[in-house]
């Protein structure tokens, strides 16, 4: 398990390398071991530049970054092992516009291999999914889920699927 | 593997039988706040078999049961059923068609079943450990947990890891 | 100071009560005290109902109803002990769009007692503010400040205030 | 009292002087993520005493001085002055305006100034105990803070109580 660990690590690495850049449009984004000789009590350091900034603690991360951070590492663990499910309940409350952007960019082609549940409250992400799953309280206290789907072109053609 | 059905009776808000179908596409799921959406969340952790109450914003095991609202009594148990296509045969069960039921009772007892068959927590465990379902769940971020993966210490960083080996 | 205690306590339940109700467009919400018989070592305890639904434990809120919750008790204490300065800090991110203009209403009326400033991504909250102040880095890592005034309707009369 | 300027300079991400009128109206603060949008709250906070590096999302105190970029270098020192109408004289000090300024070396040094005079981080506090801008501070809330107001003890939330008293 130890050759596993150290093989998955270097996977997740890379790809971490790779998301972090095209999230944040630049920068560098790396992981590290605290401890690489003792694979099996090891922890897992996170280290990044933002673009146009010089390198710092996480900390010091504004609060956008750090949720655009975070989510490279998830899709990066999610690259090397998918999941059948991924649910991102409000991630995206955090981003300004041209980070929502890159972020439903990069779940839109993760959405290829997962089935990704995405609650929002933001347009953009609302508009580039296909589903929508209308939740209301038509009766108080009582949740209804309606799923609405596309057909042809945008919010124009939504319809309510009937017995979903 | 991929989640095709879920069906929610008597989990939180859901007091009516509530079913959707999933097929691959992106869901977004939109609506005023407090509706229900994270307890959509909370209805398929807890169908996964979270034991921790605290991982789904409830106090006890029997406080996910509905508890009433203006016009209705509280329910006697909750019950959260999840249907997974097995056509690739990743999760270790003979059928291409896998489902997951839990149900809860308000004296505390627990039910679970697999393909309607009565069996232990302990069993849904065994069935989603190699899944990518298992219990240190990246792949389920909760509301206001997002900060969580950066804040966390550099030991519960390493699980996620052994996760995804 | 007991007796100030007291007073002030009264005052900002009433407000509360007031608060709550405007905010959530229904329901109700108090405040009690944990030990009424002891003043000086009392604790202030939260009670709400959210329209259409019975009364429940503060933990069991959304994410969206504690920060209305938490905002209708923050202006209830403003409206007993206004502040020359209010901050506000994207707390309008987790917020549906219904409930962000009751908010942006609440917010208007109290800016005319205090100094507000809103940090937000939320359009609605930039559309209400008649003063704007841009915050960017055209340098990297280094931050400016840019004022722009709403002059006579919208945003197309918004103009960088020179020298501000 | 009214608070009517703000002056910022060496402080986080304030490499430049960054200077700021305020005439009462209500001002969104609108920017990208990380272009130091929450830096001035801290800014402001720090200037008005805020004793905790901690509250400043620093880990000490002389982390809050700007520490270079990549074009520039890092500053020596960190100054932050606020500027107060005090026609209606709440400020226990006899100007009709009234500044407040704070700076910190390299070396931890504190400075503090009244209205230009040096002054002790104390006769701080004192000018602005009365003011509603003193300690408990229930009117700045910061970046993910709204919940704190709820999730705060009994006892935290009286503290509010007393602070408007
Ligand atoms: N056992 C229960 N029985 C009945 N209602 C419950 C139960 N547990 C929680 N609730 C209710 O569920 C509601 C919260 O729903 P939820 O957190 O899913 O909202 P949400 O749609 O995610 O909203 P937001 O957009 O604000 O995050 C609360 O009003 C709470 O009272
Ligand atoms: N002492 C310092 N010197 C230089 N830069 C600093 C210093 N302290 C913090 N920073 C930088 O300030 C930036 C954070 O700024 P801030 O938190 O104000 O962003 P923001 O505009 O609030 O963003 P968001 O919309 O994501 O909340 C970080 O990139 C951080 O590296
Ligand atoms: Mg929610
Ligand atoms: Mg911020």
């Amino acid at each position: 398990t130890r050759d596993r660990f150290a093989t998955t690590f270097e996977a997740v690495k890379t790809e971490f390398q790779t998301l972090f850049t095209r999230l944040f449009g630049g920068g560098e984004g790396t992981i590290m071991l605290t401890k690489p000789d003792n694979l099996l009590e090891t922890g897992v350091e996170v280290e990044v530049t933002v673009p146009g900034k010089t390198k710092k603690r996480l900390e010091l991360l504004s609060g956008g970054e750090r949720a655009l951070a975070a989510s490279a590492l998830i899709f990066s663990l999610l690259k090397v092992k998918p999941s059948p499910l991924v649910i991102f309940d409000e991630v995206d409350a955090p981003l300004d516009g041209r980070n929502v952007e890159r972020f439903i960019e990069v779940m839109r082609e993760f959405g290829k291999r997962s089935q990704f549940l995405c609650i929002t409250h933001n347009n953009l992400t609302i508009e580039a999914s296909p589903i929508w799953f209308g939740v209301t309280m038509q009766e108080p206290g009582i949740t209804s889920v309606i799923p609405y789907r596309t057909t042809g072109g945008q919010t124009a053609g939504r319809v309510y699927v009937q017995g979903n | 593997l991929r989640l095709k059905r879920v069906r929610i009776v008597g989990f939180k808000t859901f007091a009516e039988k509530t079913e959707f179908d999933l097929d691959g596409e992106l869901v977004a799921i939109v609506g005023p706040n407090g509706c229900g959406k994270s307890n959509i969340v909370d209805a398929i952790l807890w169908g996964l078999g979270e034991p921790k109450p605290r991982n789904l914003r409830a106090a006890n095991a029997t406080e996910v049961i509905f508890a009433g609202s203006q016009n209705r009594k509280a329910h006697s148990y909750a019950e959260v059923m999840l249907l997974f296509d097995n056509e690739d045969g990743s999760l270790p069960v003979d059928t291409p068609e896998v489902s997951i039921t839990r149900r809860v009772h308000r004296n505390g007892d627990s039910e679970y079943f697999l393909n309607k068959q009565a069996c232990r927590q302990k069993d849904i465990f065994d069935v989603l450990a190699d899944s990518g379902l298992g219990k240190a769940g990246y792949a389920i971020v909760g509301q206001k947990e997002i900060d969580a993966a950066l804040a966390a210490s550099a030991e519960d960083r390493r699980a996620w890891i052994d996760e995804a080996a």
